[in-house]
């Protein structure tokens, strides 16, 4: 099962 | 005070028709490179980003940076009403609460203004990390829209992967399976007709059908799409606008748990 990932997760938030 | 005068005023609708399925509010972002706008969609799944670069306006005037919240809905509404050759002119003064769309017919016998409020938008803008990525696939931005169109009928995520053989899109549903295969192709007619594939090492990813489906509301910007790939990142599908800039997409991949 794949699931979702937030594009939050990858790009840093300064 | 802003003033942003733009000949072609229907690239402003094209736009706002790339972005309205997948943002509903955002920040419009000016500044002396340009008037950009970074946001993502609610679940934060995905993110587009727009640069119309200030050397692209016949007229530029951005006096100091401005930020301005609109709703993408009732921006789409305001700029419905501009004709499709007229010249549309943004304006906005310091300190108010408003923006204006100016709209002037190509022979300049009608001028029409559009005041719309500006909101308070709470919104996060991401730094985006600079990334090599293991495959960068060109293509004809009606072959990508067709091609997404067509899986969404059959599954609801699409795995792209791009190999020495090519970029496959392969889906699975309740009904059956779907691949289809794009060779790369540069003995075409025409270099917007071609498929290029720059692959570094191959790469499989999977991705939701729903998201990619928006993304091409942008084919009417572009004759071509780029879609660059690595595996744990997400996916850029970017189509460049000419003389301008570009509206990119970003899309987190589906990952195993």
């Amino acid at each position: 099962v794949r699931k979702q990932s937030q594009i939050t997760a990858f790009f840093s938030n300064p | 005070m802003l003033e942003l005068r733009l000949v072609q005023g229907s690239l402003l609708k094209k736009v706002l028709d790339a972005m309205r399925e997948l943002v509903n509010d955002a920040n419009f972002d000016c500044s002396a490179t340009g008037f950009s706008l970074q946001a993502m969609d609610s679940s934060h799944v995905a993110l587009v980003a727009l640069l119309l670069r200030s050397e692209g306006f016949e007229h530029y005037r951005c006096d100091r940076n401005l930020s301005m919240g609109m709703n993408l809905n009732n921006m789409s509404k305001m700029l419905r009403c501009a004709g499709n050759d007229d010249i549309i002119t943004i304006k906005a003064d310091d300190g108010t609460d408003s923006v204006t769309f100016m709209f002037e017919s190509p022979n300049q016998d009608k001028i029409a203004d559009f005041e719309m409020k500006l909101m308070d938008i709470d919104s996060e803008h991401l730094g985006i990390p600079d990334a090599e990525y293991q495959a960068i696939v060109r293509m004809p931005s009606s072959e990508f829209a067709r091609i997404c169109k067509d899986l969404s009928s059959i599954g609801d995520t699409v795995v792209i992967s791009v190999t020495k053989e090519g970029v496959k899109f392969s889906t699975a549903g309740d009904i059956g399976t779907a691949n289809i295969v794009c060779r790369q192709n540069k003995t075409v007619d025409k270099p917007e007709e071609a498929t290029i594939i720059e692959m570094q090492e191959p790469v499989s990813l999977t991705f939701a059908l729903r998201y990619l489906n928006s993304f091409t509301k942008a084919t009417p910007l572009s004759d071509t799409v780029t879609i660059s790939l690595s595996s744990e990142l997400p996916v850029v599908v970017e189509y460049k606008i000419a003389e301008m800039g570009y509206i990119r997409y970003y899309l987190a991949p589906k990952i195993e748990e």
